[in-house]
């Protein structure tokens, strides 16, 4: 564990706790898309099924608790909960997800470090969370105006693998044979997907300005 | 499996 990397699920944790703050305190989830609430529960079930066979150490199994139950629980809220599902954006989250479900796990088919069924759901975690956040970021376009919790939870959400990507150079000189190229690659892509948000927030906290994508 | 292959990562 390197600070990096602790950082990184210290802001991954915390843009969770942004998103549960925003939805019970306004008992709203506009601005926030289902598909990629679903997508990261997918993501999440997919990466953690060694969760009970392969303990590495009690933060680990924690965190894999705490992000896997999160991420149903919101997926749950934003579907079932009445008052919360009144106030999601359907008619603007319309982005067709289940693409980006078959094209990851397609290509974890062909790309991945072992051709055995927990690497290649694995790999399909890794390159499903690179494009998990696309759902997210075309509802915030549409959507033009975004609440400063959802701006917050975007923003964090894209930082945590920007702090992943320093962990990875850090182990990359720290550690004798790591090579993590998959996560690697697909947490660039993952980050450069945010540059545009990132820019517009920080013009917003520059400007001390609302947060405005151009639609 | 080796400690690096093992995915010790969230």
């Amino acid at each position: 564990m390197n600070v990096f990397r602790l950082t990184g699920d210290m802001t991954h944790l915390a843009s969770i706790l942004v998103l549960l703050l925003k939805i019970y305190a306004t008992k709203s989830c506009s601005g926030i898309s289902l598909k990629t609430q679903e997508l990261y529960a997918l993501v999440f079930l997919a990466r953690y099924l060694n969760l009970f066979t392969d303990f590495i150490s009690v933060y680990n199994t924690v965190m894999k608790l705490v992000f896997i139950g999160s991420s149903l629980a919101i997926v749950w809220c934003m579907r079932m909960h009445k008052m919360v599902k009144r106030s999601y954006d359907q008619e603007l989250d319309t982005f067709r997800h289940y693409f980006l479900i078959a094209g990851c796990f397609l290509l974890a088919l062909l790309v991945n470090e072992k051709f055995m069924f927990p690497e290649v759901l694995w790999a399909f975690s890794i390159y499903l969370e690179a494009v998990s956040t696309i759902p997210q970021l075309v509802l915030l376009q549409r959507s033009g105006n975004v609440d400063n919790l959802t701006g917050q939870y975007v923003f964090l959400l894209g930082a945590y693998r920007a702090l992943y990507i320093l962990n990875w150079i850090y182990r990359y000189f720290t550690e004798p044979h790591f090579s993590r190229w998959i996560a690697c690659v697909a947490g660039l892509v993952q980050t450069a997907l945010y540059a545009d948000f990132f820019y517009y927030y920080f013009l917003s906290w520059k400007n001390n300005a609302k947060l405005q994508l151009p639609s | 499996a080796e400690e690096s292959e093992r995915h010790d990562e969230l």
